[in-house]
């Protein structure tokens, strides 16, 4: 199924 | 001091149980905008987005923007003990450690209320930039909690591809393939039976069905979801909450190694 990515590394810390 | 009035209390029991089994603790942000949450779960693969904007409530005073840290249980603990037609408060005084929810039954002849303690808590507020998504799909929330549930018990990731012939979700497991396709479908009687497909061009992309399956405690809220995909970027399922604002998750697709 692939490697999961995180989603902070979509979005920023605003 | 904070005051807010939710003629239909119902509504608050049902957006806890929609987040309270992806996120353990979150801070509640109240300011004249309304009453919103952002918080990812544990393992920072999903975030969950809330709004209920001010307009929605029947009496809203927020005096000065105010973060409320809660542990979901503890507060789905106490909504439960609200009865479905009761009118919620929460109240909070400014620079106290409690919030306050007060249920008043219909007519008014039983008023409870349950104080809670607040905690501190360190969260991570994350920019969601806004994004042109490759195909959004709308479709009956109980068929996307149908859908998910089904493939589970198959795969524990699902492929959904996009194409102007309709939507397909996929999944493999030890035991066999799955394959459920849902066309686009204009042609209902009721608009909420719809599945409407808007697409700039084709897209599939992975997701674990875990997340997507907890996802779907939201149904309650909306008769219809919004599945909204581009490559390389996190799915939003964004299910409205009527005339008030909306829950989305958000989550990070798997990508091939």
């Amino acid at each position: 199924g692939g490697k999961q990515s995180i989603i902070t590394n979509f979005f920023k810390k605003a | 001091m904070l005051e807010l009035r939710l003629v239909q209390g119902s509504l608050l029991k049902k957006v806890l149980e929609a987040i309270k089994e992806l996120v353990t603790d979150a801070n509640f942000d109240c300011s004249a905008t309304g009453f919103s949450l952002q918080a990812m779960d544990s393992s920072h693969v999903a975030l969950v987005a809330l709004l209920l904007r001010s307009e929605g409530f029947e009496h809203y005073r927020c005096d000065r923007n105010l973060s409320m840290g809660m542990n979901l249980g503890n507060v789905s603990k106490m909504l439960r003990c609200a009865g479905s037609d009761d009118i919620i408060t929460i109240k909070a005084d400014d620079g106290s450690d409690t919030v306050t929810f007060m249920f008043e039954s219909p007519n008014q002849d039983k008023i409870a209320d349950f104080e809670m303690k607040l905690m501190d808590i360190d969260s991570e507020h994350l920019g969601i930039p806004d994004a042109e998504y490759q195909a959004i799909v709308r479709m009956p929330s109980g068929e996307f909690a149908r859908i998910c549930k089904d493939l589970s018990s198959i795969g524990d990731t699902v492929i959904i591809s996009v194409t102007k012939e309709g939507v397909k979700f996929s999944t493999a497991g030890d035991i066999g393939t799955a394959n459920i396709v849902c066309r686009q479908n204009k042609t209902v009687d009721k608009p909420e039976e719809a599945t409407v497909i808007e697409m700039q061009e084709p897209v599939s992309l992975t997701f674990a069905l875990r997340y997507l399956n907890s996802f779907t405690k939201a149904t309650p809220l909306s008769e219809t979801v919004s599945i909204s995909l581009s490559s390389d970027l996190p799915v939003v399922v964004e299910y409205k909450i009527a005339d008030m604002g909306y829950v989305r998750y958000y989550l990070a697709p798997k990508i091939e190694e």
